[in-house]
């Protein structure tokens, strides 16, 4: 453990959180993706299977658990609880077209073809592209609340902070997960375009719309 | 190599 490693956990925590306290504190949705929760719900699910096979350390089994309930709690709040917020006339990026590439890709590029790592590849794989739905939507509404802004912001930083982390464990540790650091980048570059919104915009205290 | 319960990260 480092300090990016940390930092980027907690990001992703915080993240994960200031989405549910959104929805719940506005008793609305409104905004936000759906789809790219379900994508997470998933992400999450495939990657932490091995809660039940490999024991790592309190910390990371808690930390797993968090996620996985906080991905399905976000579930139920958009598609049970406040669907009526539901946006879901704008929400209409095709998700099988991340998901069977991702399988695929998946099945072909693992460490190892045994059932935990190819899901395990595969989580790794939709996690970088799982936040495209929810990009699609704010470049259709043109939009974001500020709120939600943060979210993304805290989502995205994340694995640029895994970045650095997996620059630091190969320097001190000679750890090397070629699959993990690609991904990572992928997932990052796809934030670049919303980070500069977000810090020509939002932390000027403007709202974030997209230039007509 | 790496096999899956060498992933110690989130």
């Amino acid at each position: 453990m480092n300090i990016f490693r940390l930092t980027g956990d907690l990001s992703h925590l915080l993240a994960i959180l200031i989405l549910l306290w959104k929805i719940w504190k506005t008793r609305s949705c409104s905004g936000i993706s759906g789809r790219s929760q379900i994508l997470f719900a998933t992400v999450y699910t495939a990657r932490y299977l091995d809660l039940f096979t490999n024991f790592v350390s309190v910390y990371n089994s808690v930390m797993k658990i968090i996620f996985i309930a906080a991905a399905f709690a976000t579930l139920y709040l958009i598609y049970v609880k406040f669907k009526a917020t539901y946006d879901r006339n704008h929400d209409t990026f095709r998700i099988e077209f991340l998901l069977a590439p991702c399988a695929l890709l998946a099945l072909i590029l693992n460490h190892e073809f045994t059932i935990l790592e190819v899901l395990w590849t595969f989580s790794i794989y939709l996690e970088s592209v799982a936040i495209l739905p929810q990009l699609f939507l704010v470049s259709k509404t043109g939009e974001a609340e500020t709120i939600t802004s943060h979210y993304l912001f805290a989502l995205g930083s994340y694995r640029a902070l895994y970045l650095l982390n997996w620059i630091y464990r190969y320097y001190f540790e000679g750890f090397f997960d070629l699959i993990a650091i690609v991904a990572g980048i992928v997932q990052t570059v796809l934030y670049c375009d919303f980070f500069y919104l977000y810090i020509t915009r939002v932390i000027k205290g403007r709202a974030l719309k997209l230039p007509a | 190599d790496k096999t899956g319960d060498e992933h110690d990260e989130l």
